[in-house]
């Protein structure tokens, strides 16, 4: 429906002679669903829409493009520039890489897809199980771990996460990318607040990912500015890509944090995870 | 004066705004504000009229209409026995903790229950929920994992036939109306399972995907109401109204935390009068 939404808007432009305001509004209009519907942020489709009719009514058209065509680029443009361009993972030789988000948005399938990723690129990764909330965390874990052939440091009785990073790190000291799983939280959770920021004290992270399901809606900018403003964030993961939701709430995740969107998850398997590739995930947003 | 469509518009559209940042999904909106527009356009209303306030209680009530009634315990109180429920939704929803809590809630009311663990696909699937039956004092039904979903579904309903048992919980993988394989494995768990009620877990968080989500579930296998979860982390869970509108069937409860007592009853009054107040 989404596709047909924007061809729909193209065969607008195209059909039309030539463009007007009036045109240019109605276009603008009917993008702004494609964007609500993706679940990008009310505030932020407004000003999008504001600068995109400016662009569109006033700059002049790149020679070669019809106005029509010009258009279509500006709304590209514009939410390209949100997301910056493609950038492959900046591989150090040392990492720590810490996992925090919302509860069920895919941290600890996402820690082992990640630990995947480092061994490919011939890192040694390791994997600290930190959740001693939720029941069997830690099997869950061990049993994707197997999978990704990943070391794990748990403690399936432990009430003290803090003790297991700790106690984690020391046996850890031989791997190359050390990954922190945690529990789920969201940011009305004050005591979990709290518990993360002394986990990210005690861990070290040269990396905080912040991971985000897909299918979060208008409360992504909230959430992740909170996360932020607690902890510093330096990464968004966007998860279950593979479903219906657009992801547009990770626009509003990026814009809260100033960070970029580093890795998509596409599926439960642990080689589901690609880097972000914010032209794909954009002409998937406007069909 | 006689409420005209430009000026009705401009009325809507701040209460439009409100309902979509509330997680409202597009199309819902756009019914719902179609009903509002039916009910009021052309009327006429005298010189004091308070116009805004009359078109935001219009606007309440039609998404308040939205929502069908409905209570859980009642409907199992009079159902058969035993009384079967299957638990649907996407990956991480909270499918597997809803099921805790529900039982906790039956165990209260003096319903004897037993649980399938019947996520037989996911890592630390049975275990999860095994621990939660244990913490519960619940008894489980499981098999190996890779076992096959709809057997563990059977045996559960088999033992709760033979021991008289009032109420089986179906816990299923989470899966995306995506995956045809996956659905369609989730359409021959109903089959065999053949359940009272099928009930769709979803999560207060979540944006507009749910109406295709919902949808698409509900055509694999008729969805007869919703719980939604995660209702404590302050999102207006507007994801409840597109849910209903789309289900047109009762919203049951809502998951407030990650305790076993963290399930109230959901009242739709009460929600719209948060997201429009
Ligand atoms: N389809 C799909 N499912 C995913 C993806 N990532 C995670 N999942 C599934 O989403 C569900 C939740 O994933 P978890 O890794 O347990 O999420 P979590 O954030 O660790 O959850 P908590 O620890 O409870 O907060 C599981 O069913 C995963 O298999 C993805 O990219 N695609
Ligand atoms: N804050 C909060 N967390 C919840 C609620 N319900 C479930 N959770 C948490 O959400 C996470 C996922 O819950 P699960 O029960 O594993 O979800 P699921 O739908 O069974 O997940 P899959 O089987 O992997 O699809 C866990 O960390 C739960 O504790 C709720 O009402 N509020
Ligand atoms: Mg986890
Ligand atoms: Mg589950």
């Amino acid at each position: 429906k989404l596709s047909d939404s924007l061809t729909g808007v193209i065969k607008k432009i195209t059909r039309a002679p030539f463009i007007d305001e009036k045109l240019v509004k109605e276009v603008v209009r009917d993008i702004q669903r494609s964007l609500l519907v993706s679940d990008v942020n009310v505030r932020l489709v407004m000003d999008l829409s504001k600068r995109i009719e400016e662009r569109a009514l006033q700059q002049k058209a790149i020679a070669g493009l019809t106005k029509k065509e010009h258009v279509i680029k500006v709304v590209y443009e514009e939410l390209i520039s949100l997301l910056g361009e493609k950038q492959d993972y900046h591989l150090p030789t040392k990492t720590r890489v810490m996992l925090i988000g919302i509860q069920g948005s895919g941290k600890t399938t996402t820690s082992v897809k990640l630990a995947k990723f480092f061994s490919k690129k011939g890192l040694r990764p390791f994997i600290i199980a930190a959740d001693t909330y939720r029941p069997a965390a830690y099997d869950q874990l061990l049993q994707l771990a197997e999978k990704a052939n990943v070391k794990v440091y748990g403690e399936p009785e432990g009430k003290d996460p803090v003790k297991i990073v700790e106690s984690g790190l020391e046996k850890a000291a031989h791997a190359d990318a050390v990954i922190l799983d945690t529990a789920g939280r969201h940011k009305s959770e004050e005591e979990l607040f709290r518990e993360m920021k002394e986990l990210a004290q005690r861990f070290r992270p040269d990396e905080k990912l912040l991971v985000i399901d897909s299918n979060l809606g208008q409360s992504a900018g909230k959430q992740a500015a909170a996360f932020h403003k607690a902890i510093g964030l330096t990464g968004v993961v966007l998860t279950k890509l593979d479903g219906s939701a657009k992801g547009g709430g990770a626009l509003s995740a990026v814009a809260e944090t100033g960070t970029k969107i580093r890795f998509v998850g596409l599926g439960e398997g642990i080689d589901d995870l690609e880097i972000f590739d914010p032209e794909r995930f954009v002409s998937r947003i406007l069909g | 004066a006689v409420l005209d469509e430009n000026r009705l518009d401009e009325l809507l559209f701040d209460l439009e705004l409100a309902l979509i940042e509330s997680d409202v999904a597009l199309e819902v909106v756009d019914a719902v504000k179609a009903d509002v527009k039916a009910a009021l356009l052309g009327r006429s209303f005298g010189r004091g009229a308070d116009l805004s306030a009359i078109v935001k209680q219009a606007l309440r009530d039609s998404v308040k209409k939205v929502f069908v009634d409905g209570d859980l315990l009642e409907i199992i109180r009079e159902g058969k026995r035993p009384f079967v429920i299957v638990f649907v939704g996407v990956n991480g929803t909270g499918k597997t903790t809803t099921i805790a809590k529900v039982a906790r809630l039956l165990e209260r009311e003096g319903f004897s229950t037993v649980i399938a663990a019947a996520d037989t696909y996911r890592a630390g699937a049975i275990e999860q929920i095994e621990k939660h039956a244990s913490n519960l004092g619940v008894r489980l039904i499981k098999q190996g994992r890779g076992a096959d979903s709809a057997a563990v579904a059977f045996d559960a309903i088999e033992h709760a036939r033979a021991r008289g048992l009032d109420v089986v919980l179906i816990d299923t993988a989470g899966r995306m109306d995506t995956n045809v394989n996956l659905m369609d494995e989730l359409k021959k768990v109903v089959r065999v399972s053949r359940p009272d009620l099928v009930l769709f877990v979803g999560d207060a968080l979540s944006g507009n995907a749910v109406v295709e989500q919902v949808r698409t579930f509900h055509q694999y296998t008729p969805i007869d109401g919703a719980i939604i979860t995660k209702a404590d982390a302050d999102a207006k869970g507007g994801s409840a109204i597109s849910i209903a509108a789309t289900l047109k069937r009762p919203v049951f409860f809502l998951g407030t935390g990650q305790g076993y007592d963290d399930l109230q009853r959901f009242n739709g009054s009460w929600f719209v009068d948060q997201i429009l107040p």
